[in-house]
């Protein structure tokens, strides 16, 4: 690997980037996507958070153009130079351009360049790293179609980019396995797409300070929110993630960044679809997709635009019936019911959760459906509900997942 | 096979822009002396072939060439 003369680097961990245009060539989702896992490859493996920005002034301002294009480094055309890319610095430094005459695509095909494998080169200039001349290494200046399902970064640019910024923070000590494969997911033809509404200030949530971990067997142990995700559950507080997997035994220690960089800790709320292969996460009034590591673009966006009205500022736990396709979503004292099919709120909601749910007198912090039964979380205890009946069956303890 | 010289010409020109571009090459135009310029291009040349793994001959072979037609990203690879 290489760097640039007296190797520049971001003096900080939060960047921002704003992708001023887009090429025709592509979906514009297809293109916030490519460049999204591609600032996630970087983020994965330094300190380093990426924040889109949809106006103003980013750090790492995104565009595509033709031949001459306002600096003194013009494109050529089809073929020859693709891209370029500025190391950071203040004004263009960290800056990509891509040649708007290439036929781009999300695909690796012999009749375009793949976005995703350019823009993660580029970004890797945005971010400090001269080219290498490790064949096979990202850095390499020379375009090389390859596939990008699972792409994971070649080691020498991860001792380049690391020797810049260091590792991640708070590694596991254990090393992290993969989630499990994505199985073939079901599309529903009555979802309508939601407009994504660009926001004026960042996108990232407001970060918190981070308590030491809590033990497992603490009996006093809570959660802010626990989903299933591919057949594995995660249990979320603060910055730190439990993982129980039937693919391992014992209970993983990860922390929010580890999985999601981008994402910042404290969770309100999260659940699976599972046949989606879909999680959302919630936090305040906003709330993000992921499919296993990737955050789907689009996100955050407001979670009016599931059906809550404005007065609800944020919601305590969200579980998902996979029988039904019925979400529900519980704040203070009343829950919803969500139709994932339709995506809408059903007619007769909010409704008390005491009427409905026999047992469950107070606020539910956190839910998980496993089994076909419910766990609401309550301060240091859980609640086992029939789903059909909606009848308590047992109390246990929070954390009795563990193995205590 | 015998070179055709309007295509070795073109090549030249080809390869000269490239190492400009990529190898912090500055041809001397004013330069009385073409064998330095020849020199300093081979020079760099031999700097291409050494990055990309090629024989280091300072000649535009054929392998050389092949190489500097690469569809690539627009960053020197030297430091410059």
């Amino acid at each position: 690997y290489s760097t640039f003369p007296q190797s520049p680097k971001w003096r900080k961990e939060d960047v921002t980037y704003r992708i001023l245009n887009y090429t025709p060539d592509m979906l514009q989702a297809d293109v916030d996507e490519a460049i999204a896992k591609a600032f996630q490859l970087w983020s994965s493996v330094t300190p380093l958070r990426f924040t889109r920005l949809y106006s103003g002034q980013a750090d790492i301002m995104i565009s595509f153009a033709a031949g001459f294009h306002g600096d003194f480094y013009s494109f050529d055309g089809p073929g020859g130079t693709l891209a370029h890319a500025y190391p950071p610095s203040s004004g263009i430094g960290g800056d990509a351009h891509f040649d708007e005459d290439e036929n781009w695509t999300k695909f690796t095909t012999y009749s375009g360049y793949n976005l995703f494998l350019v823009a993660a080169h580029e970004l890797g200039h945005s971010l400090g790293l001269g080219h290498s001349n490790v064949f096979g290494a990202l850095m390499y200046p020379i375009y090389m179609a390859t596939d990008t399902r699972d792409y994971r970064l070649p080691q020498d640019d991860i001792d380049g980019i690391q020797a810049l910024y260091g590792p991640p923070r708070e590694s596991p000590v254990l090393p992290t396995k993969a989630f499990p494969p994505q199985e073939p997911t079901e599309t529903t033809s009555a979802e309508a797409p939601t407009q994504m509404l660009p926001r004026e200030e960042p996108t990232a949530m407001t970060p918190s300070k981070t308590p030491a971990r809590p033990e497992d067997c603490d009996p006093h142990l809570t959660f802010d929110a626990i989903t299933t995700l591919r057949g594995e559950i995660l249990f979320f507080k603060g910055s730190y993630v439990w993982r129980r997997s039937p693919y391992f035994s014992g209970i993983e220690h990860d922390t929010i960044s580890s999985f999601w960089p981008s994402l910042a800790p404290g969770f309100d709320a999260a659940y699976e679809i599972d046949k989606k292969d879909r999680v959302l996460f919630f936090k305040d009034d906003q709330y993000w997709a992921v499919s296993g590591y990737n955050i789907e673009p689009g996100f955050p966006r407001p979670i009016q635009n599931l059906g809550f009205p404005t007065s609800v500022r944020k919601i305590d736990a969200a579980v998902h019936d996979q029988k039904t396709k019925k979400t529900y979503f519980f704040a203070g004292n009343k829950y919803w019911s969500f139709n994932e099919n339709t995506q809408s709120m059903e007619r007769g909601y909010p409704r008390k959760i005491a009427s409905d749910f026999q047992g469950i007198g107070h606020r539910v912090d956190a839910a998980l459906q496993n089994n076909g039964l419910f766990y609401f979380f309550h301060e240091s205890n859980q609640y086992e509900v029939d789903i059909k009946s909606k009848k308590l069956i047992r109390t246990m303890k929070s954390n009795s997942w563990f193995n205590c | 096979f015998p070179v055709v010289p309007e295509k070795e010409k073109e090549d030249m020109q080809f390869a000269k822009k490239y190492l400009e571009n990529f190898y912090d090459f500055k041809e001397e135009k004013n330069s009385l002396f073409k064998s330095k310029n020849l020199n300093h291009m081979a020079e760099k040349v031999r700097e291409m072939q050494s990055f990309f793994g090629l024989e280091v001959t300072g000649k535009l072979n054929r392998k050389t060439l092949d190489m500097m037609k690469q569809p690539r990203c627009g960053i020197p690879d030297i430091r410059a």
